[in-house]
């Protein structure tokens, strides 16, 4: 899925 | 990044420049009444070191890439100072929360519930839903003792915020360029919740210049 996009939130 | 999130983060740094602060000043961990929860402290630290395994790999900006350091490092230094610093002040018997419960949940429930099967998304995920409930056992900590001294409670007025904020965070990024992340929204709910009952006490109380005491 497109959530395990580069986390960009501390 | 949006104000929301900048002061979020700021206010999370507040949060632990307040603890230091108190730990230096009371050169302790347990001032007259209050106690801070090495339990918390250290699950704090396990959240910061799961989630930032991208460290490296993973440069967004500067300002990310400094704040997760500095949150790597004051959490360990907190634990350091707890653990052996101020040991003496330390007293377990009254850090009874069951810690192992929160980190086997959590860890069970990132295996199930993540956004990919790698090591470093379920560690991620892990480290979302383990900060969500880190704060029981300080906060499980205050009903035992039953009161806190004043820099307690605006130690947990800034960390309770920097998670709501978080909040109003999400729904700005939401409206604004459809966001979505049901892991740390639910999770971040989840956090916020826990303090509601604290943030009544604090807004009727503390900000009233009585004693922070639960009833």
């Amino acid at each position: 899925e497109e959530n395990t996009r580069k986390h960009d939130e501390l | 990044m949006n104000l929301f999130r900048l002061v979020a983060d700021l206010m999370h740094l507040v949060s632990i420049f307040i603890l230091l602060l108190k730990m230096q000043k009371t050169r302790s961990v347990a001032g007259r009444c209050s106690r801070i929860s090495f339990k918390t402290q250290a699950l704090y630290a396990t959240v910061f070191l799961t989630r930032y395994t991208d460290l490296f790999a993973n440069f967004q900006s500067l300002y990310n890439t400094t704040m997760k350091v500095f949150f790597i490092a004051s959490s360990l230094y907190i634990v350091f100072l707890m653990k052996f610093k101020f040991k003496a002040t330390n007293d377990p018997r009254l850090d009874t929360f069951k810690a192992q419960y929160v980190v086997g949940g959590a860890a069970a429930l990132a295996l199930i519930v993540n956004y990919a099967f790698t090591v470093q998304e379920v560690l991620w995920t892990f480290s979302i839903y383990l900060e969500a409930v880190a704060i029981l056992p300080q906060l499980f900590m205050l009903t035992k003792t039953g009161e806190a001294e004043v820099i307690t409670t605006h130690y947990l007025f800034a960390l309770g915020t920097y998670r709501g904020l978080y909040l109003v965070n999400w729904i700005y990024r939401y409206w604004t360029e459809y966001y979505v992340d049901w892991i740390v929204w639910i999770a971040g709910a989840v956090q916020t919740g826990l303090y509601c009952d604290f943030f009544y006490i604090y807004f009727t109380k503390v900000l009233k210049g009585a004693k922070f005491e639960l009833p």
